[in-house]
C-alpha cells in the first residue's frame, strides 16, 4: 500500500462519513442525489462478488464492507426514513439513471477481460462508477446553492478517484506493473467529470465565499 | 494472474 492508494481510500471513506454527517446532523439530505447514491450501491454490490471467492486482507475486506453497508443505508434512509426522506428534491434530481445502467453493462459485455460473470460485473462497476457522479452534479447545478457538507462529499469523492490515478503512475514505475487499461481510462473520465466542480470548489475556497454552481 | 491486475485495489 503506497501513500497515494491510502490518501484515496481515506477520502473516499471520509466523503461517505461526511454525507453520513450531514445525514444526520441535519436530519436532512437536501441537495443529494438518491439516483447517484443508488448507482453508488449498485456499483459496490457488482464489484465486490469477490468478497465471496477471493481473500486479500482484513482492511480490504473491511473497506468493502463499509462501502457496500453505508451505500445501501443511505438509499434505505432517503427512500424510508421519515424524516429525512421529506427534505429529498425529488423534481431536482430527474436524471435518467437507468440509461447509466444500461450503457455500462452494454459496455461492459463487450469491453472486458475475461467472459466471466466476475470480470464483467467488475467491468460494468468500473464504468457506472465513473459516470455515477452525473446526477449529483446536475442536482447541484440545478439547486445552485451548494451546503457545506454537500461540497466537502463532492469534493473527497471526487479526489479519491484521482489519488487512484496517482496510485497507478507510482505501481508503474515501482513495480514495473501497468493494472488494467479499464481501470485508467474509466479513472480518467471519472476525475474529468469532476474538472468544473473543482474549478468552483477551489474558487469558493480561495475566496472564503459560498460555494456556487453556474447554472 | 488476479496480482497482476491489481486485485487488492477497491
Amino acid at each position: 500500500m503506497n501513500i497515494f492508494r491510502l490518501a484515496g481510500d481515506l477520502t473516499h471513506l471520509i466523503s461517505i462519513l461526511v454525507l453520513l454527517l450531514k445525514i444526520y446532523a441535519t436530519k436532512s439530505c437536501s441537495g443529494i442525489s438518491l439516483k447517484t447514491q443508488e448507482l453508488y450501491a449498485l456499483v459496490f454490490l457488482a464489484r465486490y462478488l469477490d468478497l465471496f471467492t477471493d481473500f486479500v486482507s482484513v482492511y480490504n475486506t473491511v473497506m468493502k464492507l463499509v462501502f457496500i453497508g453505508s451505500s445501501l443505508a443511505i438509499v434505505w434512509c432517503m427512500r424510508m426514513h421519515r424524516i429525512v426522506k421529506r427534505s429529498y428534491n425529488r423534481e431536482l434530481d430527474t436524471f435518467r439513471h437507468y440509461f447509466l445502467v444500461a450503457g455500462s453493462f452494454v459496455l461492459a459485455l463487450v469491453v472486458h477481460e475475461k467472459f466471466t460473470l466476475q470480470e464483467i460485473f467488475w467491468a460494468f462497476s468500473i464504468y457506472l462508477e465513473a459516470v455515477a457522479i452525473l446526477p449529483q452534479l446536475v442536482l447541484l447545478q440545478r439547486s445552485g446553492n451548494v451546503d457545506n457538507l454537500t461540497g466537502q462529499y463532492v469534493f473527497f469523492l471526487g479526489a479519491y478517484r484521482a489519488f487512484y490515478i496517482l496510485n497507478w503512475i507510482y505501481r508503474y514505475f515501482t513495480e514495473q506493473r501497468f493494472g488494467r487499461w479499464i481501470s485508467w481510462i474509466s479513472g480518467l473520465v471519472q476525475t474529468a467529470l469532476y474538472a468544473d466542480f473543482f474549478y468552483y470548489y477551489f474558487m469558493s475556497w480561495k475566496n472564503n465565499a459560498k460555494l456556487q454552481l453556474p447554472a | 494472474s488476479p496480482k497482476e491486475n491489481f486485485h487488492d485495489e477497491l
